[in-house]
């Protein structure tokens, strides 16, 4: 049993071992934006099956991030902890990831992204392969107003297809 | 170390489920815009499996809660869930369950307490991470396992992550506030997968009650109800929805009427009279507001419900609908193409009457007529306007500021129909047994 006093169990503790490994560094923040399909999207339907892996292994993070120490800091801000000369998909998919997210759209891998990617969040990608671009995908800002408006995105002339996956 | 054929036996079967579920129709574009895909059927079945209980609420606790978010997707569109605690796991559209790390065999290894919390797939399952700290709703603190519910059902049902404030499908979990809902967004996005919430209304009716201020002043409000069969929707109409939670059976609402709901609701209204009735069958009832419950007897000793016959002689029954119109203080009985008009205060048929409803209410379309067997007749407070309804259109009657603009416009005339759910929004049927 997971250790409580309270009677409705607010304060349940959790054994360090249970704990969710945080996003401390540019390698897992790298792996964030490839779980969740900034970097490229995620084919999401097909891992309902068991056995079937999507995710790259962690050594492809650590190769990028041992050859982007190599390439050397020149400076960092406080907080900041990007490297000068990120790759360009790693950029790409944080702009993206600060973008949607409401937050300053820096490029940077700052406190502030730090803290989003840390949130509790829904395990399904936000970018998926063959993602419907309908009404409920497509969001445009409204700048003006800072409200997001939902765009209905028109259809081609479309031939029915059933579809068995 | 699996060999091919169980591998191969292992796709077959996925590709059954997926096929069982009865995917809808995909249009493809050579731009490669796919269309929505939703459900086939519009009643789903879902169950929180036995292996998978949270260790952390009580199983009861934990239905109660996932009853509650499909109920609430039920609000607002045409889908109805059941949970079906009988038939065979795999048979069953949704399922359910809690666990940790590694967990029924699913490739998404759960990542401990924090971040990832749950995570669920299209016409598929959902699976939450029994090391977060799931909470029932408004205690405060925790991860609201309501919340996150009504979240995953939306990956289930075809949505994806939004990025607006206020969504129920953002991606970030947004510590509970006070009786979270789905708001009008929310609500066109799952309906721009399944449709609007359509369906015949047996009345629909302003109900007039009147308060004491603070200051002892009396005030007169009003609030729209609209009733199918045994069920009814309070309608909010400065928020374009219905209330929250609705519909609830009439037994519970509507004290000493018929469980199986009512065909008309009259108020007759004047310096003389105030009474509200309600027509069911050959019968009526007269409700007693001040306390909220059919009244027992009339001042004359006799018992409800009483004869139509008796109480407005000259009428038949059943009708399909009425109304008062304090225009004229008559009421307008409708049963089939023919329309009653009753004069209160002479107790008796007006001269002439019956007419038919086309030579009463022309259309000022031509052919655009209920016709017949109307639905319900309704005036709005809010439109200061009278509603005819039926099926899933309605028809305005031409007021006199229409005709005051526009004077070739005869009287009573309907102008030309629209669909219900354009103008009255999201009065969406739920299951039977999520009603009691």
């Amino acid at each position: 049993e997971k250790p409580f006093h309270s009677r409705d169990r607010s304060d349940l503790e959790m054994s360090s071992s249970h704990l969710a490994e945080l996003i401390t560094d540019t390698g897992s923040a790298q792996h964030f934006l490839f779980k969740y399909g900034f970097m490229k999207p995620v084919n999401w339907e097909s891992t309902q099956s068991p056995d079937v892996d999507t995710l790259p292994d962690d050594d492809i993070f650590s190769e990028d991030t041992v050859s982007l120490v190599q390439e050397g800091t020149t400076s960092s801000r406080s907080g900041d902890t990007n490297h000068p000369r990120e790759s360009p998909d790693f950029v790409r998919a944080l702009l993206e990831f600060q973008r949607v997210s409401g937050l300053p759209v820096t490029g940077v891998f700052d406190d502030a992204t730090k803290v989003a990617m840390n949130k509790p969040r829904c395990g399904v990608p936000d970018k998926e392969e063959d993602q419907i671009e309908t009404s409920t995908a497509a969001v445009d800002r409204n700048e003006s107003s800072g409200l997001f408006n939902t765009t209905a995105t028109p259809q081609s002339n479309d031939t029915d297809v059933d579809v068995v996956q | 170390n699996r060999t091919s054929d169980e591998a191969e036996t292992e796709k077959q079967r996925h590709l059954q489920t997926l096929m069982r579920k009865s995917i809808g129709r995909r249009k493809r574009s050579t731009g490669a815009l796919w269309g929505p895909a939703a459900f086939a059927k519009s009643v789903l079945t879902w169950r929180l499996i036995g292996e998978g209980y949270s260790s952390q609420l009580s199983v009861d606790e934990q239905r109660y809660i996932f009853r509650l978010a499909f109920r609430m997707w039920s609000e607002v569109s045409p889908l109805q869930f059941v949970e079906d605690l009988r038939s065979p796991p795999d048979v069953i559209d949704i399922r359910l369950g809690f666990g940790t790390g590694r967990h029924f065999g699913c490739s998404q290894r759960f990542d401990g307490a924090g971040r990832e919390f749950a995570h669920a797939w299209f016409l598929g399952d959902i699976h939450f991470d029994d090391d977060e700290h799931f909470t029932a709703p408004n205690t405060g603190s925790g991860i609201s396992l309501l919340k996150v519910a009504v979240h995953e059902i939306g990956h289930v049902l075809g949505l994806p992550h939004i990025y607006r404030s206020g969504s129920i499908m953002q991606p970030s979990y947004r510590p509970q506030d006070d009786g979270f809902e789905l708001d009008w967004l929310d609500r066109k996005a799952i309906q721009n997968l399944y449709g609007g919430c359509r369906g015949r209304f047996s009345t629909v009716f302003d109900w007039i009650r009147k308060e004491r201020t603070a200051y002892g002043e009396v005030v007169v409000r009003f609030n729209t109800y609209f009733m199918r069969d045994g069920q009814y929707w309070l309608y909010e109409n400065r928020s374009n929805r219905t209330r929250f939670g609705d519909p609830v059976s009439v037994q519970v609402g509507w004290h000493g009427l018929p469980s199986s709901g009512v065909d008309a609701y009259v108020h007759v209204w004047s310096r003389e009279t105030d009474a509200v009735y309600f027509f069911k069958g050959a019968r009526y009832w007269r409700y007693d507001s001040e306390n909220d419950q059919a009244f027992t007897e009339d001042s004359d000793g006799r018992r409800y419900p009483r004869l139509i016959s008796e109480g407005f002689p000259g009428v038949p029954s059943p009708i399909d609908t009425a109304y008062y119109d304090r225009r004229d203080a008559h009421v307008y009985f409708f049963r089939g193409s023919m329309v009653y008009m009753f004069d209160v205060k002479a107790n008796k048929l007006a001269p002439k009457s019956p007419r038919k409803m086309t030579e009463l209410f022309p259309a000022l379309t031509p052919g655009d007529h209920p016709t017949s067997n109307l639905d319900a007749a309704y005036f709005s407070y809010t439109h200061n306007a009278l509603f005819l309804l039926k099926g899933a259109s309605y028809w305005r009657v031409a007021g006199r500021r229409a005709r005051k603009t526009s004077r070739s416009l005869p009287y009573n005339s309907l102008l030309p129909s629209r669909e219900v759910q354009q103008q009255w929004f999201d009065i969406c049927d739920v299951h039977a047994g999520a009603l009691k």
